[in-house]
C-alpha cells in the first residue's frame, strides 16, 4: 500500500481542484513559505479522519475551508473535500481492488461526511479499516513542522508506553 | 507477551545502532531499558555517542543532533514495523549541511518499499530526490507541479 | 498610565508595518487594540497581509510566515526601546532562501546602534554579516575562531 | 552598552577557556550541529542570573559543568564560570566605569558565585543594575533555538501582558 493520488479542493489555501500523483520511493515536496506545503499534509491528515483541528494549525472547522481573496476575485467555499487513493496491489487494505480511494467533506458548520470508493460510510468504518493497515490520522510515521526533535524529547516512560502500542 | 515485546525490541535496537552509525559516519546509538528484569516497570533510555564525544543521554545532546537521533529512531521503526508511507514535514530544519547529505541518501536508501513524501527547504535534500513537486501560489490559491528531477529549490 | 501606554503602542505599531513592509516586499502588518476605548481590558491582535494573500490574523499563517511576522515585531520593539544587544538562536530556520536574504538585509540595516549575534547554519545570512565566528569541536570541546568575512558556512 | 567579551570555562561543551570579543552590529556565529553554538547562549543567560535550568537545556546544575571526554583524555570538571565584559561607555550601566564585567561560577551542588568587576556580589545586585539598562535573563531580546514563531503564537491577552512589562 502506498499514496498514489490526492485531490484537494477548497481545503485551506487549494481554492481550486489540485490534484498529486505519487509513486513509492523518495518524493520531494518544496516551495517558497507560504506557498501550500503543510497544508498538503493537513489535507492527508484531513482525510484520514484526524479531528483535532489543533493538529491541522486552525482553530475549528471553518478554518479548514477556502477563504477566498477579494483581491484574485475568488469566493470563500463553503465546504472542503480531500480525496486520497491508495494503491493496494499488495492487498494490505482489507479490500479486494488495487486501488482503494477514501474522501471526506467538512462544511463550516463542521458536519463531516466520509466515502469509500464513492459511497458514503461512516468515520468508524474508515478508521477500522486503514488501522489494519498501520495508518491513523496520529501516527509515528507523520512528522508535523517544528516536531523533528519530539521521538528523542519523550521521556523513557513516554518512549516504553509508545513502545507498547507499536508492537 | 514479554517474550514478543523483547524480540521486537532487541530488533529495533539492532536496527537503530545500524542506521544511527549511517547517519553520523560512525556514531554509536543505543536504546536500553531501564528494568531488564521487567522492561514494562521501567522506561526505555536512548544513548547517543557522536564521534569524537562522549556516550551521553539523548536529552542533553543539541538540537540537530537530536534531531537526527529522532529520525533514526523512526527508520528504525520502520524496518520493523513497515508504515505504508512517512510523511516528513522540514524534519532538516536544523541540520547542518553535512548531516541533510547524510539524511538525503540514508532516505534513498530505505526508500526501496516505502514511500517518503518529504517537504523541504534545502538544496541537498531536493538534489536526491526521484521526483519534486513544486507548492507555489498564484491568485491566492495554492497550486502544485511536477518539477523535472535537476531543478534548484524554487524560492 | 493609559496615555503612555497609547503613545508607546502607536509608535511600535508605525515601525511594525514599515518594518513588516521591508520584511515582505510590500506586505502589511498591523497591530490592532481588541478594546480601544479601554485598552488593558482586551488584548493585542496580530493582523498580517502578505503579498498576493488577504489579511488573516497572524495565527493562521504558515511557519515562515510566522516567524516572519515575530522577528518585524521584535525589531519594532527595538526601535522603540533599544535593548543593549539580541541574541537570536536559528530564527531563520523555517525561512525559504528569499525570506533568509531579505531578512539578513534588514538586519544589517537596522544593525546601527544595535548589536546583534545571531547563529545561523544559513549561507545567506553568513554573507551579509559584519563578522563572522566559526565554533567547532576539538579534542570533546567546544572552540571557537574569528573567520574571515569571504568565507562559506562551516559544514 | 553592547557585549564586548565573552570568556567561557568549563561551561557545558566548554572544556577549555574560549574567549569571544564581539563588536557593535551584525555578529554571526556559524558552525556544525553540536559544536557548541547554543551553549555559547546558554553561557549569555547563566552569567545574567538565570536560575530555570530547564532554560539552559540541562535537568540540573552539574548538567552545566563539563563533563570531560575519556578517550580526549580531559577530566570532568568540578566549577563552571562565564565571565561577560559590557561596552559602557554611554553609561547605561549604572557603573562610571568604560568596562564593566559581571562573572558567575557553579559548583556541582549548584552553589552560584557572583562577580562585579572582580567583587563578589549577591544575585540581586548583579539584576538590579542590569534592569536599569534593560538587560534580563529571560528578556525578549533573546530567542532561543525552535522558539523563532513565540512572538507570533501569544494570545491577544499575552501580547497585551508583553507590552505592558516593557513601557
Ligand atoms: N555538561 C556538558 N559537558 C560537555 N558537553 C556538553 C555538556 N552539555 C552539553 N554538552 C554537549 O554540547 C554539545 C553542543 O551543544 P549545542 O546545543 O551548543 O550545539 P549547537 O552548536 O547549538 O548545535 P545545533 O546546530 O545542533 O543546534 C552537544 O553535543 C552536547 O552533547
Ligand atoms: N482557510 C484558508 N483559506 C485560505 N488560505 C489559508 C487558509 N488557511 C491557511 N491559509 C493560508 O495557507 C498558506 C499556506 O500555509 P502552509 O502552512 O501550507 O505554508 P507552507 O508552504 O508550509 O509554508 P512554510 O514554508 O512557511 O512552512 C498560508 O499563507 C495561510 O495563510
Ligand atoms: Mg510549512
Ligand atoms: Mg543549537
Amino acid at each position: 500500500v502506498y499514496i498514489k493520488k490526492i485531490m484537494i479542493k477548497n481545503f485551506k489555501s487549494f481554492g481550486n481542484l489540485v490534484k498529486l500523483n505519487f509513486e513509492p520511493g523518495f518524493n520531494i515536496v518544496t516551495g517558497p513559505n507560504g506557498s501550500g506545503k503543510s497544508n498538503i499534509i493537513d489535507a492527508v491528515q484531513f482525510v484520514l479522519g484526524e479531528l483535532h483541528t489543533r493538529r491541522m494549525r486552525v482553530s475549528d472547522h471553518s478554518g479548514l475551508i477556502y477563504d477566498g481573496n477579494e483581491e484574485g476575485g475568488s469566493q470563500k467555499a463553503s465546504v472542503a473535500q480531500v480525496t486520497l487513493t491508495f494503491e493496494n496491489t499488495d492487498r494490505n487494505l482489507a479490500i479486494d481492488k488495487n486501488l482503494v480511494s477514501i474522501s471526506r467533506k467538512v462544511d463550516r458548520q463542521g458536519n463531516s461526511q466520509y466515502y469509500l470508493n464513492g459511497k458514503r460510510v461512516s468515520r468508524r468504518a474508515i478508521l477500522d479499516m486503514l488501522e489494519m493497515a498501520g495508518i491513523s490520522p496520529g501516527g509515528y510515521n507523520i512528522v508535523l513542522q517544528g516536531t523533528a526533535t519530539r521521538l528523542s524529547d519523550l521521556t523513557p516512560q513516554e518512549r516504553m508506553k509508545a513502545f507498547e502500542d507499536l508492537i | 507477551k514479554q517474550e514478543h515485546f523483547m524480540k521486537a525490541f532487541n530488533e529495533v535496537c539492532e536496527n537503530f545502532s545500524t542506521i544511527f552509525a549511517k547517519l553520523t559516519g560512525g556514531g554509536e546509538g543505543r536504546l536500553e531499558l531501564q528494568k531488564p528484569e521487567n522492561p514494562f516497570s521501567g522506561g526505555v533510555d536512548l544513548y547517543v555517542q557522536f564521534p569524537g564525544k562522549p556516550m551521553r543521554l539523548v536529552a542533553g545532546a543539541s538540537g540537530g543532533e537530536r534531531s537526527v537521533a529522532a529520525i533514526a529512531y523512526l527508520l528504525s521503526i520502520q524496518k520493523f514495523l513497515k508504515a505504508p508511507f512517512y510523511l516528513f514535514d522540514e524534519i532538516d530544519a536544523h541540520l547542518d549541511d553535512l548531516n541533510v547529505l547524510k539524511l538525503a541518501e540514508t532516505l534513498k536508501e530505505n526508500s526501496d518499499g516505502a514511500q517518503f513524501i518529504v517537504v523541504t527547504l534545502k538544496d541537498a535534500m531536493v538534489q536526491n530526490a526521484e521526483r519534486i513537486y513544486g507548492v507555489f501560489n498564484q491568485g491566492g490559491s495554492s497550486r502544485v507541479i511536477a518539477l523535472p528531477l535537476k531543478l534548484e529549490v524554487v524560492s
